[in-house]
């Protein structure tokens, strides 16, 4: 019954399944831990407080896998060619940044072999430089109104440092040339020095 | 226009309205976002002093005549489907919260799923009206997410056939609820049932909190503020004290247990539906985490393309920040991470929509998924975009410490999501009980289906990497 993976890093469905992977031996990594903590005659509540470390890397890398797969297979509900070049890049560089994260992970279980785990990192400057002329239109693609948004630095104009100075001017503090504060404590405190 | 963020424009490879579509659920919705977007923005009722500019009272007055604004705005254009009454919202508040928040998304929801026929005929139309103000009182001072610790009590009386309502003890009082402190005056309470001497665990009441002329609170009743908070300055986090407060019987959520006049108690069918409304709000916070962290990214790639510093090349002009590989390094997997998100938001709302829709028809069979899916991703989704939103704010230099830039907003906005409607490690916890019950089902021979499903193959397979 054995079924050797064969890992193609630019490959997401084959990136799906050793995150699927992944999720399956974490689980059963807990699950034995449990067995082995009550083995130790311990009552099922201290044998899952002791695995509760184990218990959420589990919950971890099962909720990692849905969101990959779920990515992967919103790219088949893409028809536009463009589009689904785009999308199709994010969700590797999403894969492949969840692996270097947790390579260790991947490596212990041996889903990915040392020298494919030293390819991803270049494959991840790739695309980065392959996102990198779209980077723009990809936020601009959420669609955040300037009035939703309410940032200075994020404007959809790009015209940041006038209307930052713009709002440093409307500050309270700005109301009066000169602060009260200076006539209460300032200018006392100078005519006792 | 800024000529470094027009000339990023040019270079895009496909056309952005067609992937807004995509993201908003296709073009129909998008359209209809836009109209809402400028119903709001053209009307000058909106307009408001930033909030960063206010103390805390007067960003919860302001916030109170805003919430006050919409209901009325809305009713005045027919704003009414659930989708367009979340896009108002969403719009009019900004990067902010609105007082009555929990009103909408927690309030109502409650009613609408586990009112009895009759009790939703009494509570929808006058909560519907706001003449009823709502919230949700769950957890109390020294008690969260785990439920079975939460020790307010609900002793039903026969002989007047009135639930008493107490706070035992002062970790008892509740604490923390959105519009809680000043803004409402009914709470749905979650107490622990006693009748007949026996105690039932965790139900839901209707407890009204203020008189609903006056609004001064009702006898037994101690409720306000919990004061400034790190996040949510516009909302009146509250405490509720009860003391031996009487409800009528009718004031127990009766849609699925119920207890007779008698004192009788007859059990749910289901345990999890008491928590029905806190699935729903974490199926709804997925979609929160993508909405804030996609926000973020706004605002730190088209800052990355506007700002200018140090330089590659010796002698040559700053180059954008952009071009630097670490700043692609940090923000572009954010980016990626802000879709992937918005894309899980979608399956997560269709799949709480379909699985709801089972369950009023009986069907609980996908209930255990559906509270283990949520309550996993919405710890995943909120922890990944906290600190991804950090990150943007880091990835903005000295300006992302300006309230000007938003990110300071966003984030202490966001943050309470890792901790609101089950805490993340505890969310992780349940997802692994259900993932460890799943195992044990496949390794028994049982087949499973949803999203568990590969664990029919634990122990078949053997994987060996294989050079590419």
């Amino acid at each position: 019954s054995a079924r050797p993976v064969v890992v193609d890093i630019n490959d997401l469905s084959s990136l799906v399944e050793i995150y699927k992977l992944r999720a399956s031996i974490l689980v059963e990594l807990a699950a034995k831990s449990i067995q082995q903590e009550l083995q130790r005659r311990k009552c099922q509540e201290e044998a899952w407080n002791n695995s509760s470390i184990d218990l959420v890397r589990a919950s971890d890398a099962h909720c990692h896998y849905v969101v990959v797969k779920l990515f992967t297979d919103k790219l088949a509900e893409v028809g536009d060619t463009a589009i689904h070049s785009v999308l199709s890049t994010l969700a590797l560089l999403y894969a492949l940044h969840g692996i270097t994260r947790n390579s260790g992970d991947f490596l212990q279980a041996g889903l990915l072999s040392v020298p494919q785990t030293q390819q991803i990192p270049s494959r991840i400057k790739e695309l980065l430089s392959q996102l990198r002329p779209n980077a723009v239109a990809l936020v601009d693609a959420f669609d955040i109104s300037d009035k939703t948004l309410r940032s200075v630095l994020g404007r959809y104009d790009g015209n940041v440092y006038e209307n930052m100075f713009e709002w440093a001017r409307s500050s309270p503090l700005n109301a009066t040339e000169v602060h009260e504060s200076y006539y209460k404590y300032l200018k006392p405190l100078r005519s006792k020095l | 226009m800024n000529p470094d963020i027009l000339k990023e424009r040019h270079s895009a490879t496909f056309d952005v309205d067609k992937l807004t579509y995509i993201v908003d659920g296709g073009a129909e919705k998008t359209k209809r976002r836009r109209e809402i977007e400028s119903m709001v923005f053209s009307d000058p009722d909106f307009d408001e002093v930033d909030p960063n500019f206010l103390s805390g009272s007067e960003r919860y007055d302001q916030s109170v005549r805003k919430s006050a604004l919409m209901v009325l705005k809305m009713r005045e254009y027919g704003v009414a489907d659930p989708d367009d009454i979340m896009y108002y919202k969403s719009i009019a508040k900004g990067n902010y919260q609105e007082a009555f928040g929990l009103h909408y998304a927690m309030f109502l929801p409650t009613l609408l799923s586990q009112c009895d026929a009759q009790q939703l005929q009494k509570w929808l139309p006058v909560s519907e009206s706001f003449q009823v103000l709502g919230t949700y009182a769950q957890t109390e001072m020294g008690h969260g997410t785990h439920l079975r610790g939460l020790e307010t009590t609900a002793t039903y009386d026969p002989s007047t056939q009135e639930f008493v309502m107490n706070s035992p003890t002062v970790s008892s009082i509740k604490w923390w609820p959105g519009g809680l402190g000043k803004t409402s005056n009914h709470a749905i309470v979650l107490a622990q049932l006693h009748t007949r001497g026996n105690c039932h665990g965790l139900h839901a009441f209707i407890v009204p909190l203020r008189d609903m002329n006056t609004h001064q609170p009702l006898p037994g009743i101690v409720v306000g503020d919990i004061g400034p908070k790190f996040g949510f300055h516009e909302v009146d986090n509250g405490f509720l004290k009860l003391e031996n407060v009487r409800i009528p019987r009718e004031n127990m959520l009766m849609k699925y247990s119920k207890v007779e006049p008698d004192g009788t108690y007859l059990k749910p069918p289901s345990d999890k539906l008491t928590y029905g409304t806190m699935v729903f709000i974490r199926a709804y916070i997925v979609s929160e985490s993508a909405r804030a962290l996609s926000k973020a990214c706004t605002i730190a790639i088209r800052y990355s393309v506007v700002r200018h510093q140090s330089e590659i090349r010796p002698g040559k002009p700053e180059p954008q920040i952009l071009e630097y590989q670490t700043q692609q390094y940090k923000l572009f997997p954010l980016l990626a991470t802000a879709y992937a998100f918005t894309f899980v938001g979608q399956y997560m709302k269709n799949t709480y929509q379909r699985i709801s829709g089972d369950i009023s028809q009986g069907d609980f069979s996908e209930l255990p998924e559906l509270h283990a899916l949520t309550a996993g991703l919405k710890a995943f989704t909120t922890w990944e975009a906290n600190s991804a939103i950090e990150v943007c704010r880091m990835s903005c230099g000295g300006h992302g410490y300006s309230r000007s830039s938003a990110l300071p907003d966003i984030y202490v906005n966001f943050t309470p999501a890792c901790t609101y409607e089950g805490e993340n490690t505890v969310m992780m916890l349940q997802t692994a009980r259900y993932l460890v019950k799943s195992y044990r089902q496949a390794k028994d021979g049982q087949r499973l289906s949803g999203t568990v499903s590969y664990l029919n193959d634990i122990g078949t397979r053997r994987v060996q990497p294989q050079p590419v």
